[in-house]
This record gives structure tokens, C-alpha cells and sequence, in this order.
């Protein structure tokens, strides 16, 4: 996996353009919600048990 | 039969309709663990024609198409075919017919069940189907329709497989040694640090970096006798068989806020290497 592909993948699900510039100030204020963190954590480890077939 | 690394087994015959046949393969450690199946090969012997029949032949009816359909029988008795292969025969014709029956073996390998047969379903059919009546396809048959227990021109499946402790990759790679010309297909750990790459700045809040793993090292050939059976097949390759997505969490705005997003991103992380080659049949997946 590249910088560059990874940047793709991601510009790609979120249907941008290009990365976004966001303020740090309003970033840094920023707390991840406890559900948030829950389906990041849930998709964590399914992602280690879903295995794709590859190249 | 005639060669020492190749595998043949002798098929039973079972039932016959009119143009149709079964046949049963035992394939008990048939294919050893730990190798790939690189061809499946079903050999049919075609019995000669009776002269006299052939005169009273039409001229558009000199061949008949034989089908190979892999019969899989479920828990409940019912059953179903896919078909694996078909090919022209010619009636003026004898002798050893072959068929590519890997698909057949790739399905039987994913039922996970070794002690369960192999059952391959041979029809017969008119070259050209159509409403004029024509039975010159009952013509063709096959050895094993003799004399039961005659012995000769037994159905046979060869199988070609390599052994993956030669050909195949290595799990994951020595950190302490390092990767040189002769390493063994492997996976390397490689860690991708989200926080050194500007455009993630602010951006993407977790994870801060992922081990994406990758890789290298080569790959056994095949012996030449077998890369020149299969002329289709590229070099052996070490890729990424497996791989896992990555989620990531985000910061998004809309409408003046910033809030936290959880994204997935496909096919980020290698989660196992092998050796493969280009050009060769992805193996289609058995339906539940």
C-alpha cells in the first residue's frame, strides 16, 4: 500500500476531490463520541477476521 | 500411469442413461496437504465406430458434443451440476479423449469433506441440436460401457498439484534476517505513519499509523515439463492473496461543525502472501 493509494481510497469513500484543510483550533476541540470510537473499534476487529480474496 | 509424478486414479462406472453417465472418483489423499492444484485432467477412452454404422452416417452428423458436469449431492439428497467442460468429439475418431476438470476438483476441495467421492457427470448430446431427428451421438462411447470389470480404458483423473513446501510462500518473514535474492516469498511487516504525511494533518484522527504489511522475495518455478503443458501460466509471483480493510476515523465538516466520521478502507492491509501465477484461473467460489 502507497501514500498515494491509500490518500485515494480515502479521497474516493468520502466522494472529495482532494484533502480537505481543516483548522487545527476546531480539530483540537474535538472529542470522539463514545458510539464513534464503539463502530471504529467494532470494524477493527471484524477487519483482522474479513479476509478479501486479493490480487 | 506412465510416469512417476504424475497421479491417476481409476474411476467406477456407475449408472448410464441413454447418453448419460456417472462416474465416481475416490479422492482420498489423492492431493497431499499443503499443495496446490494446478490441473485437473479426465481422460476418457473413446471406442472406435463400428465401420458398417459409420457408412449409414449423414454427413452432418460426423461429431457429438460431450459434456462434463460436476455433480455435487447436499445433505438433503438433492442435487445440482455446474458445468466444468465441453469439447466436439468426432465419431470417425478412438482413443484417449482429455478434459480440464480443475474447476470440478476446486469445487470438491472447497466442500471440505476428503472422504466424499468425486462424482462427474459425462453427457452426450447432438452436434447440432435442432428439430430433424439424429442419433448418430449414441454412436460414441466410451471404454468403461464394455464389459464391466474389463479392465481397460478405465475413466482416469490425472492430477498435477506442487508440493507448497517448494513452490509455495513462507508465512511471515524472518525480522531478524534480512531479505535478500534468495528469500522465500514472505510477508515483511511494513508500518505506514499517518502522522508524517501532510494531508492527513487534522484530518484523519485514528489511527495514528498501521502496520500495511507487503510482500516480497521470490518464488520456486515449476520443473519446465510442466510450464510447457501450460503455456497461459506467467512466472510464479509473490502477492498479497489475502488482504484486510483499514477503518480510520475522520474529522468532517458540515455546515460550519466539525464532527468525528468512521470510514473503511478496502483492501489496506496484506493479511497473507503467496505464490501465484499470472494468467492462471482464479478458482470460482462453491455456493453455499
Amino acid at each position: 500500500v502507497t501514500e498515494e493509494q491509500l490518500l485515494g481510497s480515502l479521497l474516493q469513500r468520502l466522494h472529495l476531490r482532494e484533502a480537505p484543510v481543516l483548522d487545527r483550533a476546531n480539530v483540537e476541540r474535538l472529542a470522539i463520541p463514545a458510539h464513534v470510537r464503539a463502530q471504529y473499534v467494532a470494524l477493527l476487529q471484524r477487519s483482522h477476521g474479513d479476509r478479501s480474496r486479493g490480487k | 500411469r506412465f510416469s512417476q509424478n504424475f497421479r491417476e486414479v481409476a474411476g467406477r462406472f456407475l449408472v448410464s442413461e441413454a447418453d448419460r453417465h456417472l462416474l465416481v472418483f475416490g479422492m482420498e489423499q489423492r492431493l497431499p496437504p499443503n499443495s496446490e492444484l494446478v490441473q485437473a485432467v479426465l481422460r476418457l477412452f473413446q471406442e472406435p465406430v463400428p465401420k458398417a454404422a459409420l457408412h449409414r452416417l449423414s454427413p452432418r452428423s460426423t461429431r457429438a458434443l460431450v459434456t462434463i458436469e460436476w455433480l455435487r449431492v447436499r445433505d438433503d439428497g438433492s442435487n445440482r451440476t455446474s458445468l466444468i467442460d465441453s469439447r466436439l468429439v468426432s465419431l470417425h475418431e478412438s482413443g484417449w479423449k482429455t478434459f480440464d476438470v480443475t474447476e470440478a476438483v476446486n469445487f470438491w476441495q472447497q466442500l471440505g469433506r476428503p472422504r466424499q467421492p468425486l462424482l462427474l457427470q459425462v453427457s452426450v448430446q447432438r452436434e447440432h441440436p435442432g428439430p430433424q431427428p439424429s442419433s448418430a451421438h449414441k454412436l460414441v462411447r466410451f471404454a468403461w460401457q464394455g464389459t464391466p470389470g474389463a479392465g481397460h480404458g478405465e475413466p482416469q483423473l490425472e492430477l498435477h498439484a506442487l508440493d507448497l513446501e517448494d513452490y509455495g510462500a513462507q508465512g511471515d518473514c524472518d525480522s531478524e534476517a534480512p531479505v535478500t535474492k534468495g528469500t522465500r516469498c514472505c510477508r515483511q511487516e511494513m508500518y505506514i505513519d499517518l502522522q508524517g504525511m501532510k494531508w492527513a494533518e487534522n484530518w484523519v484522527l485514528e489511527p495514528p499509523g498501521f502496520l500495511a504489511y507487503e510482500c516480497v522475495g521470490t518464488c520456486q518455478q515449476p520443473p519446465d515439463p510442466l510450464t510447457s503443458k501450460w503455456p497461459f501460466l506467467g512466472p510464479r509471483q509473490c502477492i498479497a492473496s489475502e488482504m484486510a480493510s483499514l477503518p480510520v476515523i475522520v474529522s468532517i465538516q458540515e455546515g460550519g461543525r466539525t464532527r468525528p466520521q468512521v470510514v473503511s478502507l478496502p483492501n489496506m492491509r496484506v493479511q497473507k502472501c503467496s505464490c501465484a501465477s499470472d494468467g492462471a484461473p482464479m478458482p470460482r467460489r462453491l455456493e453455499p
